[in-house]
């Protein structure tokens, strides 16, 4: 089973069932009362259930730690945040940490033209973070174009349509369509 | 901030990698 369950990166448990008589809990000599209620309540209560879980094997938890650190020099948050929820408690609090990172980075992806400052922080981070992976000798091609298309995704910028930019000049000057438009205005009416 | 939170944990599971194969 241990072998099974490190080939397909799922943890493994064992329930056990505690006899509560022979768990220590209660006193060897029950009273008469207490020996009624037991007799009364049904089999399956005297037992107690415990889950036990594996620990992993030394070396399947080294197996995904460097796959979780390839994952995150590459970017891959999604797959980083996947192999890390596979390991112990201190693994899964780093899986948290990549969950917190990819949905930063997809806020400032999806955030709006005119929304995109404030994302500011993260999106000068990712390009602080990608410039300094880029310049690693042991970079790969294929880490190279998507570090590259990550940038420019932080970067994009949605272009505002002709049709739009014709509305924005044409449109009419504030107070146009007022009669006294373009006339000269009294000194009561500046005042005023 | 972003670029600490990934500093941080690049470097959390460095140390552990370290740890175990000492």
């Amino acid at each position: 089973a241990k072998s099974w369950c490190a080939m397909q990166a799922a943890p493994l448990f064992l329930v056990s069932f505690v006899d509560e008589e022979s768990s220590g809990n209660r006193s060897s000599w029950p009273d008469r009362k207490e020996n009624q209620r037991q007799q009364e309540q049904p089999r399956a209560s005297q037992h107690e259930i415990q889950l036990h879980r594996f620990a992993m094997g030394r070396e399947s938890e080294k197996a995904l730690l460097e796959t979780a650190s390839s994952c995150l020099d590459n970017f891959e948050l999604l797959s980083a945040m996947r192999v890390l929820a596979a390991g112990d408690a201190d693994m899964r609090s780093l899986s948290e940490d990549c969950e917190c990172l990819r949905n930063g980075y997809l806020r400032a992806y999806n955030a709006k033209n005119t929304e995109k400052d404030l994302h500011i922080e993260t999106i000068l981070g990712v390009l602080e973070m990608v410039k300094e992976l880029w310049s690693s000798q042991s970079l790969g091609a294929d880490t190279r174009v998507r570090l590259a298309v990550m940038v420019g995704e932080m970067l994009k910028h949605s272009p505002v349509s002709k049709k739009k930019v014709d509305a924005i000049l044409n449109r009419p000057l504030l107070g146009s369509q007022s009669q006294r438009f373009g006339k000269r205005a009294s000194h009561k009416c500046l005042s005023s | 901030s972003w670029k600490s939170t990934y500093q941080k944990t690049r470097r959390k599971i460095r140390n552990k990698l370290s740890a175990l194969s000492s």
